[in-house]
């Protein structure tokens, strides 16, 4: 049985402009996948942004020294296309019976499309929103995965108006995104407006039954001498039969060093 | 007496919320913000075990016993915090994001955050026109004692305001903005550190995302008698 839980999709991933790939998303996760980081593709930081790509493979200088800033494309003058990226990398995951499996994004800016093995998801627009997709049917029982996520920037990128200024035109605020991209009292504008897969990739392996978003809440009585423990949690049970659980909620702490209180 | 096991069915197919029934502590070791005492945290772990399959899923995290209020003081009009029923004399700092190329990993938000406890300071303010922070970012003011007063993406972007002039209504898509703080909401809610949520930066939003968000984060009518008074939120 494979190992439940989750696993980071942090290494190995690649990049490469949109514009300069000609394979679709079903022939890049299926027939023509990325042989490594020969142009256009590029050793990708993942999380991170496309700017943060292009500085790690010195494509452009660092902006944060000096005016670099100044010598790199903002996206008002280049268009979206120019910051719009793709993303692949390859994973194992050989599932057994009655194992479920879903991919899943903590945050991405601005929207995407994603595909696994030939199968194509719309990630919907949104920079702080998680996204999760129940890819056991789609993942391949022997081998590797083909994962590729087209990321475009958010809808409304803006200018930036010569003399600098507060936010440049405000456009970015149009889009439910973080603002300070385009240039405040105390920062350049970012070129790209921090497009890209900007926090955690993971996939996560669980059976029937999964556990999401647990709330805890303590209340306090008699002088906070007495507390409660109070937990909420939503269960989802995948399966096509009646899952008979046992749910179990177990506080520790930890006296020194391994030695938890039970 | 801090363990507890429920048997329970779940038809297939189905997604259901569940609530435990409380569980008792007695003096717990209290969360404290840096400089008033310990940061003590206690691992949560819930398991949920399916017959005829075994452990389906586990989920775990460090949780902080603590009462975290706050209220507009009516004579100097500043904002007043206590917790665990002591008044805090803030030590705050503006937090936009740790950096702009988004590279956020664990050992950078560590020595940023111990850096900002090093200085004494007891609570960081996440201004609405940078992120909302990553549960590593949290995970770290647990640790070192940071309170964190967490904004939404409200700014002078959006509010009618600058020059051109910005959207005066807000984003553009009003259904996105909540959606979206509500699931930013349940990515963070746990962390011992999360002292305030706040609309946006120095202005109040649209009124139907002001409205949406102080329904959505009011305090359960549950906790309101706990507190045993309304005027703290």
């Amino acid at each position: 049985m494979v190992e439940m839980g989750k696993r980071v999709l942090d290494s190995g991933w690649l990049a490469a402009r949109s514009t300069e790939v000609a394979a679709t998303g079903v022939q890049l996760t299926t027939t023509h996948p990325p042989s490594g980081p020969s142009a256009p593709w590029m050793e990708a930081a993942v999380p991170g942004t496309v700017l943060g790509t292009l500085t790690k493979n010195k494509l452009v200088p660092d902006p944060f020294y000096g005016l670099n800033n100044e010598a790199i494309l903002d996206i008002a003058d280049s268009g979206r296309e120019y910051y719009t990226f793709w993303f692949f990398t390859t994973f194992e995951c050989a599932m057994k019976g009655n194992q479920h499996v879903n991919l899943n994004f903590r945050a991405i800016n601005y929207s995407a499309e994603v595909y696994l093995n030939g199968h194509k998801e719309i990630l919907p627009k949104g920079m702080f929103r998680r996204h999760s997709l129940d890819v056991t049917d789609i993942l391949l029982p022997d081998g590797k995965n083909l994962l590729a996520v087209l990321v475009y920037p958010p809808d409304h990128p803006g200018s930036i108006p010569p003399e600098g200024g507060q936010g440049g035109d405000h456009e970015i605020g149009k889009d439910v995104a973080t603002q300070y991209v385009e240039g405040w009292d105390w920062m350049t504008p970012i070129r790209d407006r921090n497009t890209g897969i900007w926090d955690e990739v993971s996939i996560s392996i669980t059976g029937p039954v999964k556990i999401s978003d647990p709330h805890l809440v303590s209340s306090f009585f008699d002088g906070f001498k007495r507390a409660y423990l109070h937990t909420t949690l939503e269960l989802e049970n995948k399966s096509s039969w009646l899952a008979q659980c046992s749910l179990t909620l177990q506080v520790t702490t930890e006296l020194e060093g391994n030695i938890s209180l039970v | 007496e801090h363990l507890q096991t429920h048997e329970l069915s779940i038809p297939p197919k189905t997604l259901l919320q569940y609530t435990l029934p409380p569980l008792f502590f007695y003096k717990p070791n209290l969360w404290w913000p840096n400089g008033m005492g310990k940061q003590s945290l206690y691992n949560v772990g819930i398991t949920v075990d399916v017959k005829g399959f075994g452990e389906s899923d586990s989920w775990s995290h460090q949780f902080g016993f603590r009462k975290i209020e706050s209220i507009i003081d009516s004579v100097t009009g500043g904002r007043l915090f206590k917790v665990n029923g002591q008044c805090v004399f803030i030590r705050g700092g503006n937090w936009i994001l740790s950096d702009g190329l988004l590279r956020l990993s664990k050992k950078r938000y560590m020595a940023d955050i111990k850096f900002h406890a090093d200085m004494n300071f007891n609570m960081l303010r996440c201004w609405g026109g940078g992120l909302a922070e990553r549960p590593d970012f949290y995970h770290y003011c647990d640790i070192y004692g940071l309170l964190v007063w967490q904004e939404f993406w409200i700014t002078g972007d959006v509010d009618g305001r600058g020059v051109p002039v910005s959207n005066p209504n807000g984003p553009l898509d009003h259904d996105l903005f909540m959606l979206c703080a509500r699931d930013t909401v349940k990515l963070l809610r746990n962390h011992a550190s999360l002292a305030l949520w706040v609309g946006g930066n120095e202005q109040v939003p649209p009124k139907d995302i002001n409205a949406a968000l102080k329904n959505d984060l009011k305090l359960h009518p549950f906790f309101m008698s706990v507190v045993g008074n309304t005027a703290l939120g």
